[in-house]
């Protein structure tokens, strides 16, 4: 496992931060940017895939009331591919029994979907040779985020209660904020050494001007929020004679 | 403490005033009054809140107002958690699809 890895610095990889306005679909708008950045780098294909398709599509009712990424992939394989998001695009509300996939070119398909161990290390190798993977995390602690490295507590962010899909793309570690440790060591005569906060970059569906750019991040090892309780990646994979990978995660 | 005794007049007119900035950044409005009073009082629950995580987060986290202060928790949960039913958290057994060959 590489010590930082983050798929945005990859060209082509990952798409634009979207935003899921008043429909409830961070399911499917997830599973979507996960198979777009496994296109990216199995095939070196930069492709939006179709939001919509997935609502429309979805075996399981209204898509903006909410669904899982499981179902998202599903629906994928039932409709052999999807469409672009420019032939098919997001609407923020879902036509149930209205699907259109069949009108349109699929331009993305996957051959299954696994999920992954609740271990975090084994996921961030997976996430560093495979690629980014869709999590699914607490959501509770996000209503009042603004930027930095969240440190969880089971107390204040329970792993158990896990309700919102969000796409992991990368780890690192950065310096503690040595104030705040201070803050909370007043009794120590010394201060307490800097150390790292390993980290998860995740990439959100509230649109760019949330959080950082889109994006936050989650402290690394601790199972903050639940993001180990379901690891879901959808398979992409190349013809046996074109199998050798050309991309890697960059640092 | 040494504040104590002196005009706390100031102190509802700037929450309202931050309330105010907040509204005007996100494009909030209410259709009444009472909907305007309910609201400003979520939003200082949530002011409160994320203080509280602030103090308490032991990260680089920043917390404070966002898009969504003027929400309840549960409000917030219902409009952008993925579940299916109010109050119903997803809570499946994590060995359904698992490489267990052979189950369902």
């Amino acid at each position: 496992v590489p010590p930082t890895c983050d798929w945005r610095k990859a060209a082509g990889i990952i798409s634009p931060v979207k935003d899921q306005k008043n429909c409830n679909c961070c399911w499917a708008i997830t599973a979507a940017g996960n198979i777009e950045s496994l296109w990216g780098i199995t095939f070196q294909k930069s492709v939006e895939v179709s939001v919509q398709q997935l609502l429309d599509c979805n075996r399981c009712g209204d898509g903006c009331k909410g669904g899982y990424i499981w179902d998202a992939f599903i629906t994928v394989l039932n409709d052999s591919g999807l469409a672009s998001e420019k032939d098919y695009p997001f609407r923020a509300t879902s036509r149930t029994h209205n699907c259109q996939a069949k009108k349109y070119k699929k331009v993305a398909w996957i051959q299954d979907f696994i999920m992954l161990p609740d271990c975090e290390q084994g996921i961030a190798r997976y996430l560093a040779t495979e690629g980014p993977i869709t999590v699914t995390i607490n959501v509770k602690l996000l209503q009042h985020y603004q930027k930095g490295v969240i440190k969880a507590t089971p107390t204040n962010c329970d792993p158990q209660h896990v309700d919102h899909s969000v796409l992991l793309v990368g780890f690192g570690k950065c310096k503690s904020v040595e104030g705040r440790q201070a803050a909370t060591s007043q009794s120590r005569p010394h201060p307490r050494p800097r150390h790292s906060i390993p980290y998860w970059i995740l990439k959100n569906s509230w649109g760019a001007s949330w959080g950082e750019e889109g994006y936050f991040r989650l402290h690394r090892g601790s199972n903050a929020c639940g993001i180990t309780k379901f690891p879901v990646t959808a398979r992409v994979v190349k013809p046996a004679k074109k199998q050798q990978k050309l991309v890697s995660c960059p640092p | 403490g040494s504040r104590r005794g002196q005009d706390p007049g100031p102190q509802p007119l700037k929450l309202k005033e931050v309330f105010t900035l907040f509204q005007i950044r996100y494009n909030r409005s209410y259709s009444n009054p009472a909907e305007y009073a309910r609201r400003l009082d979520i939003f200082a629950r949530n002011l409160a809140e994320a203080q509280r995580l602030q103090e308490e987060d032991l990260g680089t986290a920043e917390f404070g107002v966002t898009p969504f202060s003027d929400l309840t928790e549960e409000e917030f949960g219902q409009l952008y958690g993925l579940q299916r039913a109010a109050g119903r958290a997803l809570n499946v057994d994590r060995k359904v699809g698992s490489d267990e060959r052979g189950q369902t």
